[in-house]
């Protein structure tokens, strides 16, 4: 472990994958701190940034209303790029947990109906990932895996939501539709 | 203090005897069976035969040709060590038995012994009656009185003796107290003197020889035995009981201790993985892992690998075991996904073709892969789909221009078994609903089917179909019944390069959190019985006239569940995912739900 | 946090594997 004084940075010349990564997590770390210029920060999320964020994302809604739907899903990904970079490793994960999951699931809607099926399975099965097992995910991840024709997948996504949610009526469906695909997709 | 040791070597042979009878009689009794049975057992175990076994014979290209029959050859040497081994301990028995007989000290201490029967040349099971009227003849005739006067002394003093005996002999057989003494000391006179020593032959222990036995015995005990000992020890320390080597098993846990879920399951990430197994290290030692995971690349896109051919072969035929290891191991840490990866791997080895959606297809022999993938109009992923055309149509789709090699593949794609669910429930033996804290199983109804039948709903096959036999050893144990259907039959893989039957993995997952809650449990008894009818899709039109279920064998599977049935009453639900290791396609994945009521 | 972050990135390489796959 060597500590490289001028670029003030950690590194382990050839080491494993795992090493590799906690040595960025440190670096990434110690930068913030020497960046962070108020002595007294709090783990609470810096209220600039979170306005800054905001900003961004209602811009987002308003193209969204104004039915200019790629404005809308660029504003959101630079609310989310914003998120990704401004938000110190400190500042509380619970928050910025929620602000990702909530700025996600906007961002699957638009990319469904912009027909970005991959982008939005990906989103999809990162909210799934970190924890949020609703219904309207199960429903809008069955239909992208239709629509990329991966009906395997599809029908295993749908018992699933319909094993945690029995009785939802558009889960019931899509699974009804799905085996129907299945059927022709088996000659 | 002084043994007398084995003066006239009387004892030592039986001992050697006796050893060697105890390992040379299973030894030849095996041998024999082996070679008389040993080749019908191949021939007629319980591998139902099946056409694709053959087929896969035929496309079997030479040089796994050649690996396998290097291969076995191995294994008929063996044989005849054994062999050689039977040949010189019968022979050392023969020199045995024949110094036993030659040596006369034995003789006369087999006299020693008393037989009384033989005394009175009777047979042991004779009356009182026999053995009195038996005494009385040789009396007469052996008695002193009775003796021709012109005997010379030595003469009557033998027979004297032999009267004496005589007379022992009937009283041990009928007065009590001799009788007493002969049942337990074998004499009638009451324990005669025994001698005891030590069974070992006289020249091993005189003082010339002694210094080779010490020599010998340092050895043993100080080389021979410990050498054994330690490879014996250092073996089985270093095998899982899964039979993967531990350093191996120890690396999958790390990956899957250490996996990120920023990190892409991939069959590429798995070949990576077992490319750093140390079995592979332990077989070619100057190869890095890098270059193990471009031979199994090779094999995955059929492309020679030059003089490292055998190599990449002996590997290939090694991952089959690693990836089980690796399965296991995924399953202990509840990772689904690479579960699923590692026996996707595992087809894509097996059938040397790379995960694609089209591998259902390319698995086939003769398939022309650029033109089906350019050329198919309508995208076609599946034998099912396929089986839609007719047989012109799809040699044009799948690029087969002669007619035989055509037939070919569309029996070996009409001989894929697909597994299709009929029944699936849990079931408490004995018990009609799962009560809190049962011991469930997941009971399975299916039937193997041919992509080219028609499709029918599971209802038409009647429930007593279905039915388990309710007696009381199938409620004892209910796994019984599976392992009466027949084991698989060998696969169609002729670019693998053993044999191979293969199986079904059987997965089953928590819908809750998707993981993984039981190691794999490998099924590899089903009946194939189905796949030989026709009712192709193509001709049968409507279900109910053709259709006939008692035509259909239903297979059974029957999955140990791991842990008892949840306490709270409610529904839980779980999902069972049962994997072909040989094939793209037969796999089933569905939800089952298990009702837990009073 | 960081954690997150890198799952976050793995969107875009989970998109190329999944499409060049399917």
């Amino acid at each position: 472990l060597n500590y490289n004084s001028n670029s003030k940075l950690l590194e382990v010349p050839g080491c494993s994958e795992d090493v590799e990564m906690n040595i960025q997590q440190i670096n990434k770390l110690t930068q913030d701190l020497v960046a962070e210029n108020n002595p007294n920060f709090t783990p609470q999320p810096h209220d600039d940034s979170t306005s800054m964020i905001k900003k961004l994302f209602e811009s987002g809604l308003k193209n969204l209303q104004q039915q200019k739907m790629a404005e809308a899903l660029k504003s959101i990904n630079l609310a989310i790029e914003m998120a990704q970079r401004k938000r110190a490793p400190w500042e509380a994960f619970a928050v910025q947990l929620q602000e990702l999951q909530f700025m996600l699931k906007n961002r699957v809607d638009l990319s469904l109906i912009q027909g970005k099926f991959m982008d939005g399975l990906q989103d999809l099965d990162f909210l799934q990932n970190t924890g949020l097992n609703s219904s309207d995910v199960f429903i809008r991840k069955t239909d992208a895996l239709m629509k990329l024709k991966q009906y395997e997948l599809a029908r295993s996504e749908v018992e699933r939501g319909l094993s945690l949610d029995p009785t939802n009526i558009k889960l019931k469906s899509l699974h009804i539709e799905n085996s129907r695909r299945l059927a022709e997709y088996n000659g | 203090q002084s043994y007398d040791y084995d003066e006239g070597s009387e004892t030592w042979p039986f001992f050697m005897l006796a050893v060697l009878c105890v390992i040379l009689v299973p030894l030849t009794i095996m041998q024999l069976w082996e070679a008389l049975a040993g080749g019908e057992k191949d021939r007629s175990s319980q591998h139902q035969q099946h056409v694709l076994g053959d087929l896969s014979e035929r496309y079997t290209g030479n040089d796994v040709r050649t690996f396998r029959a290097k291969y076995a050859a191995k294994k008929s040497k063996w044989l005849a060590k054994r062999n050689l081994v039977i040949i010189a301990g019968w022979t050392i028995v023969a020199y045995l038995v024949q110094h036993i007989g030659s040596n006369d000290a034995i003789k006369d201490a087999a006299t020693l012994l008393f037989d009384p029967y033989a005394l009175l040349d009777i047979s042991a099971s004779s009356t009182d009656r026999e053995i009195r009227s038996a005494y009385r003849k040789l009396s007469i005739k052996f008695h002193p009185d009775k003796l021709a006067k012109d005997l010379k002394p030595e003469e009557r003093s033998v027979l004297e003796e032999q009267y004496v005996m005589i007379t022992k002999a009937y009283k041990a057989l009928t007065d009590e107290i001799t009788r007493e003494n002969y049942l337990k000391y074998g004499h009638p006179d009451g324990p005669q003197a025994t001698s005891h020593g030590i069974a070992l032959p006289k020249f091993l222990v005189d003082s010339s020889a002694s210094l080779v036995m010490i020599v010998g015995y340092i050895a043993l005990l100080g080389f021979i035995l410990p050498f054994f000992v330690s490879r014996w020890w250092s073996k089985t320390q270093s095998m899982t009981k899964k039979g993967i080597h531990v350093k191996s098993a120890s690396y999958f846990s790390d990956r899957l201790f250490n996996f990120k879920p920023s990190q892409v399951v991939t069959t590429q990430l798995m070949i990576r993985w077992i490319s750093h197994s140390e079995e592979f290290k332990l077989m070619f030692p100057a190869l890095a892992p890098n270059i193990f995971e471009t031979l199994l690349h090779d094999h995955i896109n059929r492309k020679h690998s030059g003089n490292l051919q055998t190599t990449k072969f002996r590997i290939v035929a090694k991952s089959h075991i690693l990836l089980f290891g690796l399965l296991d191991i995924a399953t202990t840490f509840r990772n689904l996904e690479i579960s699923n990866a590692a026996i996707d791997t595992l087809k894509a080895l097996v059938q040397a073709i790379p995960l694609s959606p089209y591998s259902q297809i390319l698995q086939l022999p003769n398939v022309d892969a650029k033109r089906f993938v350019e050329g198919s109009v309508d995208d076609i992923r599946t034998l099912g789909k396929l089986f839609t055309y007719d047989d012109a149509k799809i040699g044009k789709i799948l690029g087969i221009e002669d007619a035989t090699q055509l037939q070919e593949t569309l029996t070996v794609a009409s001989n894929i078994p697909y597994l299709k669910l009929i029944r699936a429930e849990f079931k408490v033996p004995g018990e009609s609903v799962i009560t809190p804290l049962s011991t469930p199983h997941i009971s399975l109804k299916v039937l193997v089917r041919s992509a080219k039948h028609k499709f029918f709903s599971p209802n038409m096959i009647p429930d007593e179909m279905c039915q388990d036999e309710q007696d009381f050893d199938s409620l004892r144990d209910p796994f019984a019944s599976v392992s009466e259907q027949p084991k698989l039959p060998q696969s169609f893989a002729p670019y693998f390069p053993a044999k191979r039957s293969g199986c079904w993995c059987a997965l089953v997952v928590l819908q809750k959190d998707g993981k993984v809650i039981q190691t794999p449990m490998l099924i590899d008894r089903l009946s194939f019985a189905n796949l030989s009818q026709d009712f192709d899709k193509r001709t049968v039109k409507d279900l109910d006239k053709d259709f006939n279920p008692e035509n259909w064998a239903v297979g059974t599977i029957k999955i140990p569940f791991s842990q008892p049935a949840p306490e709270e009453k409610g529904d839980y639900f779980f999902r069972v995912i049962i994997k072909s290791t040989e094939y793209f396609g037969p796999d089933l994945d569905f939800t089952v739900s298990m009702a837990v009521r009073e | 946090n960081q954690a997150l972050k890198r799952r976050f990135q793995a969107i875009l390489l989970r998109k190329e594997v999944y499409s060049e796959q399917w």
